[in-house]
């Protein structure tokens, strides 16, 4: 499904360059629950957005599903990042002039989905992180955690294959982060593939294989046992 | 030095009221540590910008070293969050177009210290949570963890009493965290009061008290036993 090759992207800082990734390989494939660890400023984000198709490497080659992701149209790309992958931003990246329920249903236009049944999704995803009754709450009348939620409410909506999280519980109380978890082991039961990126062990030890990031490269890949 | 009684706090919603604090009495002196825990939304950062007189209650008091704060001047409490507190958001509000430096040195302004000592001084802060060589990255040039470290060192350069650290841990590795609450322990040892908001059971248990908030109600109040 995923399949990333000697992948490197650096930042050129005036007379400094900043190697973000190193050199990555990484073969993820369909059905996967995949923990990233690693400490903070290591790549993380970065090997995200790369595979999320929100970002594009300087040197190293991404296939998705078999297709060179530097090949795709600007079309096929949009699919992709619309149909495919729901991504649950580090820094939840909501729309600040929409409420709660507005945010969640924007995926879901892409869905072709009537008026109705897209709002009755949007509405049952809220629920699904106990956000029932902050729907008509814009973000900045939402706590840190609730605007988490709603992020991951927006990710989860249209139910896409790929759910990739980058720090989906950091802003969450224990009950509350387990809620979250349970949801995403539920999704990966039912055949989802999961990528999130953590810095709660509990929370990697969800997954079922552990890959941990250091300084742009992969220094460990491992599975998990209970 | 923190006298707040039934303090509450209640946001209109259309038809609906959602009380975010609902009758908070505590009382902190100086040089407590004091750790703040408790769902998402229940009322946490509310209380957290009462004590740091950038919101208002609509009924209760505060009263801050002995001076009711409803009471204060506009010119009183701007030098109180200048000189006297030291914030660390949730969402780290960093100014966007500024490099970590200037974000860091925004504080010291108030301190009328030299320039060259300002840039020193924040230079300085910057390198005790570790980002010696990301001064000059403006945020969006930073990772989550990286930001949030930002706003820690932007708290603690002019070395205020009070340091009120909302959630200062959520987007850090354990290891930076560690480093983090090292820092906050030493300031503690050296005077400071710290009241910290936390979701992690490990670093609640750094203080020496445990406020639990529930429903913006507290809930418990104990001390922290190692
Ligand atoms: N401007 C607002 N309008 C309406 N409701 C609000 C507003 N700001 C906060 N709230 C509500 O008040 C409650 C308390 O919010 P607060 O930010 O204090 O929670 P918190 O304990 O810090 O949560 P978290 O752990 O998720 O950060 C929440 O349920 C939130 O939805
Ligand atoms: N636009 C940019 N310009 C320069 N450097 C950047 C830029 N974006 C990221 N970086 C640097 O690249 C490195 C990796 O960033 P990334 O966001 O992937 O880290 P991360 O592992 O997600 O960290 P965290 O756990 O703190 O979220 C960081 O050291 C960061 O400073
Ligand atoms: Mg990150
Ligand atoms: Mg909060």
């Amino acid at each position: 499904l995923v399949d990333i090759k000697n992948l490197k992207k650096t930042y050129k800082m005036g007379e400094t360059y900043v190697k973000a990734l190193d050199g990555v390989d990484v073969l993820i494939n369909e059905h996967e629950f995949v923990s990233i660890i690693g400490p903070s400023g290591s790549g993380k984000s970065t090997l995200m957005n790369m595979i999320g198709c929100l970002d594009s490497p300087d040197e190293g080659s991404y296939h998705l599903e078999g297709i060179d992701v530097s090949e795709m149209s600007d079309g096929k790309l949009a699919m992709i990042r619309s149909k495919k992958i729901g991504f649950i931003f580090q820094g939840f990246n909501l729309l600040p002039k929409m409420t709660a329920l507005e945010n969640v249903e924007m995926p879901l236009i892409y869905q072709h989905y009537s008026h109705k049944k897209r709002k009755s999704r949007a509405i049952e995803s809220l629920e699904k992180v106990g956000l029932g009754d902050r729907l008509h709450h814009k973000p900045a009348e939402l706590s840190g955690g609730q605007q988490q939620r709603v992020a991951i409410a927006r990710a989860l909506a249209a139910n896409p294959p790929i759910i990739l999280a980058d720090e989906p519980t950091g802003n969450l109380d224990s009950k509350s982060g387990q809620e979250i978890m349970d949801l995403l082991v539920e999704l990966h039961n039912k055949g989802n593939t999961i990528i999130l990126i953590t810095h709660d062990d509990y929370v990697a030890n969800v997954a079922r294989r552990k890959v941990c990031i250091m300084d742009g490269k992969i220094t460990e890949d491992v599975e998990v046992f209970r």
